[in-house]
């Protein structure tokens, strides 16, 4: 799951441009 | 009534797909082919007109390091919007009925081998033989300007170009790359959930290119050539990560092509 942390952000809920 | 619902899997995604993807390929198709009047993309032909249309990058929104030299420069906003793409593509994929009824980690699996193949997918109806749009459809950038960047970034587009030209032959409707995208990013799950939508994009495709014969084991067929030239990106992501030293990838990229083949 570390691996992957900003996907499973990204599948969770909308993450911003500026988040990004 | 199984047709019914084959139809309304293909309108729910195509509503997605335009929610999402506003550059759509109608769009790109009327940009490249110069229908839009006045509204003419700059053009990106030499490295001089590079810094002069950055003004078009911003107003994106895209962040960029801070760095001297043009062409790494011009990487990292292609970086950010890339990242951006991502997102996109992630909320199309969890339009995709049942796509977040599976297991999160299958998601990130799914996500994971097939984001980079949509993207190329995408990309497709942005370019024709001389160039391609980029940033949102508002610069067009030559194929000869990209060949003539130094090594290794002048072969990072060639074999995308190589792939889209042929791919543009077969002439796809926005409703269709709606149903192959949702088709790709599903290409890896096991439910049936995969059968369901590509059994939609062979109806769709049956009743929007009646004379196109075999359009479907043409489309199909793509995805074959597709994961050579993503197997191909992902190398040469590698590759320029040890041989720029000042080179960052972008913490997104990176989880997504990190062992990735």
């Amino acid at each position: 799951k570390e691996k992957h942390k900003i996907l499973h952000r990204l599948l969770q809920n909308s993450t911003s441009p500026v988040e990004l | 009534p199984e047709a019914a619902d084959l139809r309304s899997l293909a309108k729910l995604l195509l509503e997605s797909y335009l929610k999402y993807f506003p550059l759509t390929k109608a769009k790109a198709r009327a940009i490249l082919s110069g229908k839009t009047g006045d509204n003419a993309p700059f053009v990106y032909h030499d490295m001089k007109s590079l810094p002069e249309g950055e003004r078009f990058i911003n107003c994106v929104g895209l962040v960029q390091e801070p760095t001297d030299e043009v062409q790494l420069r011009f990487f990292y906003s292609c970086q950010s919007r890339s990242a951006e793409a991502v997102r996109e593509v992630t909320e199309f994929a969890k339009s995709i009925p049942g796509f977040v009824g599976l297991d999160l980690n299958d998601q990130v699996t799914l996500l994971k081998y097939g984001v980079i193949e949509v993207l190329i997918i995408m990309w497709a109806p942005l370019m024709n033989k001389d160039g391609t749009l980029i940033s949102y459809g508002q610069i067009f950038m030559t194929r000869e300007f990209l060949k003539s960047l130094r090594k290794p970034f002048c072969d990072m587009m060639e074999p995308k170009f190589e792939f889209s030209v042929k791919f543009n032959t077969l002439e796809l409707y926005d409703s269709d790359m709606a149903l192959f995208l949702a088709v790709i990013i599903l290409s890896g799950a096991i439910e049936e959930l995969p059968e369901t939508v590509s059994t939609s994009l062979e109806l769709q495709l049956k009743l929007n290119h009646p004379d196109s014969l075999q359009l479907f084991a043409k489309v199909l067929q793509k995805m074959t050539d597709l994961r050579q030239i993503v197997t191909d990106h992902v190398h040469l992501i590698q590759l320029l990560k040890k041989t720029e030293v000042d080179m960052c990838l972008h913490p997104l990229l990176q989880e997504i092509m990190r062992d990735l083949y």
